[in-house]
């Protein structure tokens, strides 16, 4: 099934 | 800092907007107005919010200062400010407490309430700065009763924008539905309008929890709109007056 992304894994910590 | 809302509509709603899916929080204040970046827990979302100092009348901060907000807390202060109150945001150079003031617009009453602040060690995200494939502008209101009404029949919806317009389709056990909105202009009535800006098409799943608890603004403005690009965070704008907005970027869901 399809699963959930995360934000962090798209935008880097500054 | 000293920043003056003429209403305090504005903060009551924005605060409404984005309690439920943040609880603590940094409002970073500079000479440039009042921001605020936060995840949810589950790290599935992020909220970024921008006051621009032009919102307030006045806006003074004369040093970066983070106020750590619990937002369950400032929740039950605003409760005792009404929508139409000049709002007073008010706080020291290194601050235990912030200050909101509320006055009738009559001026015949005046509230004062210090709200304790807390640390919060939060994790600032840079946001790219991205040039997003589709982007689709509509009204506020028909995206919340799209989402709601999709919620009933699944809790994920894909999101597919082509020139012809953009698409919301929901698969659940009881059946399927779809909606589409087609671009469009009303001539009487601009806030009515559907705007579809393409550079390639895209389309992508998101949970529909998470997009029906962004919805929660939709008072704010009378437009929402959708920037999208394949496999990059899907980004909800609702614009507010002199170049305050209140955005949400949303990770998609991964492929089957």
């Amino acid at each position: 099934g399809a699963g959930q992304g995360s934000i962090t894994s798209f935008f880097a910590k500054k | 800092l000293e920043a003056r809302l003429e209403a305090a509509d504005l903060f009551k709603k924005v605060v409404e907007a984005i309690k439920d899916l943040v609880q603590h929080c940094n409002f970073d204040c500079n000479d440039s107005g009042i921001a605020l970046q936060a995840m949810d827990n589950s790290h599935v979302a992020l909220v970024s919010m921008m006051l621009t100092a032009d919102t307030f009348t006045p806006f003074r901060c004369d040093r970066n200062i983070p106020l750590g907000i619990d937002l369950t807390s400032l929740t039950k202060v605003l409760r005792a400010a009404q929508s139409s109150d000049i709002l007073t945001i008010k706080s020291e150079d290194a601050p235990d407490v912030v200050n909101l003031v509320f006055e009738g617009k009559d001026q015949d009453r005046i509230s004062e309430y210090d709200l304790k602040l807390m640390d919060i060690d939060q994790e600032h995200l840079g946001i790219p700065d991205t040039e997003y494939a589709a982007t689709a502008s509509m009204p506020a209101a028909d995206f919340k009763r799209i989402c709601s009404d999709l919620l009933l029949i699944s809790e994920a919806v894909s999101i597919e924008c082509t020139k012809e317009g953009i698409t919301f389709k929901a698969e659940g056990d009881i059946g399927n539905g779809s909606v589409t909105l087609r671009q469009h202009s009303d001539l009487e009535n601009s806030d009515k309008n559907v705007d579809i800006s393409l550079t390639e098409p895209v389309a992508l799943s998101f949970s529909l929890k998470y997009l029906t608890g962004f919805c929660k603004a939709t008072g704010l403005s009378n437009q929402v709109r959708l920037c999208l690009s394949n496999d990059v965070p899907l980004m909800v704008e609702y614009a507010l007056a002199n170049n305050s907005y209140l955005r949400f970027y949303l990770a998609p869901k991964i492929g089957d």
